[in-house]
């Protein structure tokens, strides 16, 4: 099982609906600094559930929506889709693919979806734990927490641990 | 519960020090309980020989050093329970060249039974991809991909062709 | 006291608009007093504006992009008090190749009045180099400076060429 | 006037005496991880009087001595020296060499001496202070040490200004 498609939607500078097509081994993002690169990775821990708008680097939920720039207003609205490939059948579903979507407005509230039906964050984490991903979030690196890792407090470092047990 | 931590730690220890000997060859590292006793709060820590130095605290290595500590202990905890995809945000930039190949041989072995998305601006970890995504900020404060490329084929490990 | 800090500020302040845009082109950064009523005790806030983009939270900003409004910070205070030495070490990791060299070039800028020392793992910077130092540890857990490499001439800016 | 010399003897990891002779231009230092290139950072800005164990990632004073190593027993004593070329009279010394260095025993004692004449801290300081050099450790960036202008509270950021005004 693995991720074919993410797509953001007025997900941080991605005011318009990107794409990125993923394969199944290595992918690697490049790109000048400040291009978008690290947003795509919090488009993905965002989308399979991450709580804490810190860890987005953003003070509120609502950093996460297109914030206008220069030259262009703001959107009301973030949509990141993430599609997965279910050929192996690892996730108990009938479907060859399945794809989870969160949205959020400017409200602060965040919808998620498991083929296009409402659901709540509860089923989406219980999809992606039937998948192996679960809260798997320690396999998600972000830019400068290498550091943390050994600044932690060893009951910290446990919980990294735990989330993966 | 008690039981699926104190499994987990055990599993993690051991490939932590597999790990570690892969990315300090004739280094020895450890991962110990606070408090052998309390299997069920107690923290962990992380106890790192760099080949041919002394057992110190970990404040006194480098810079490199610590970024190798880190991925060592995350790399077990991948090792020990696997998950189906691994995303990597520029981790290796600390790295000089050796470490980095190093590094990156790992991450080949990772790619054996799972998806990894890295970011990152190093060359070597380019050469890596068995497909590469450039992103740019057009004038107008807005992110695009605007190109992919998947090398030819995935037994010649050179750089990725143009397919489309 | 005061009249020192606020001269020193101003100039300061100055100096980081010019240097922000060096570093971002077409952006815009300035440093303001936390309470410009109290110049005895207020801080200092940085607003910094990449090119294109809306002024945001520092948080917000890429990697990179903290990385070179700290520089804007730092050069600033060197080019309005300046110092007969600077030290950097691996300062510009984060940078891609094009900041990588817009950095260099305040680099340069320090060095017609002042001595720099820089530790790096980039191919650029050394190029930059007056002079190169090659440090090395041994398998006995000592290290030495085992090269020293002088440009042949200051105005051929290419690679140092080996003088001993 | 500017560095010529840097001496290490016994300090961190150069357990052997070790000359770095600098030139008045870019001088740069490369090497591979761990190889002691931070440690000669640490060196000069011991030497400048910095007073902060943890600013040179140690604990206590003590850990800027050679420990030893696998193979090597520890010392007993650490001393770098900084020699000033003062040949442009900068400083008000009628010398065209001015020479700092500072000595460490394992009591975490630390003397001073300028020219070999023993002096206190408060005299290293005075000079440097003539030279320009003063207490501008804002000029010494350590490894790591850029987000913490960022991070710092807009307080600290204003002692940075004040340390160099
Ligand atoms: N909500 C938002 N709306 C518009 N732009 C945003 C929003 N959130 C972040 N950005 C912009 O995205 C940019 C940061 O992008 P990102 O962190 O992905 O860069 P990067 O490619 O990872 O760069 P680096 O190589 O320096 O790490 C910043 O310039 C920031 O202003
Ligand atoms: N008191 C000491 N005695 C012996 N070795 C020491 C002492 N203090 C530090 N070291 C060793 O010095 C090494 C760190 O050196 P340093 O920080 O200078 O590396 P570096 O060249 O800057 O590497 P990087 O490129 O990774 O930043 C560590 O391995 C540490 O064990
Ligand atoms: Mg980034
Ligand atoms: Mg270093």
């Amino acid at each position: 099982m693995f991720v074919r498609f993410l797509r953001l939607s007025g997900f941080k500078s991605f005011a318009h609906p990107t794409v990125l097509e993923l394969e199944r081994g290595i992918n690697v993002i490049v790109g000048p600094n400040g291009s978008g690169k690290s947003n795509i990775a919090d488009g993905l821990s965002w989308v399979l559930g991450s709580q804490a708008p810190s860890s987005l680097r953003g003070a509120s939920m609502e950093d996460v929506i297109f914030a206008g720039s220069a030259e262009r207003v703001g959107l009301g609205v973030a949509e990141v889709e993430l599609t997965l490939d279910n050929g192996s059948h690892t996730l108990p579903l009938d479907l060859s693919e399945v794809t989870i979507s969160r949205f959020a407005d400017r409200t602060g509230n965040s919808e998620y979806r498991i083929n296009a039906a409402p659901c709540r964050l509860l089923d989406v984490q219980e999809l992606l734990s039937d998948a192996g991903v679960g809260r798997s979030l320690h396999s998600l690196v972000g830019q400068g927490q290498l550091d943390q890792v050994l600044h932690a407090q060893p009951l910290e470092r446990r919980a990294f641990i735990e989330e993966a047990a | 519960i008690v039981q699926v931590f104190s499994e987990a730690f055990e599993d993690v220890a051991r490939e932590f020090e597999v790990v570690f000997e892969r990315l300090f060859p004739g280094g020895r590292g450890r991962l110990e309980l606070s408090d052998p006793q309390d299997l069920l709060g107690g923290g962990i820590e992380i106890e790192a020989r760099p080949p041919g130095k002394r057992v110190k605290k970990l404040s006194l290595l480098s810079g490199g050093e610590r970024s190798l500590v880190a991925l060592a202990f995350l790399f077990a905890i991948f090792r020990a329970r696997p998950s189906p995809f691994y995303l990597l945000d520029e981790v290796e930039a600390a790295l000089d060249d050796v470490n980095l190949q190093r590094f990156i041989s790992l991450v080949h072995e990772l790619e054996e039974r799972a998806q990894v998305l890295i970011v990152t601006h190093q060359k070597r970890t380019m050469e890596a991809a068995d497909v590469l995504y450039g992103v740019t900020m057009r004038a107008d404060g807005v992110s695009e991909v605007i190109a992919r490329r998947m090398r030819e084929s995935r037994e010649s490990r050179e750089s990725p062709v143009l397919t489309e």
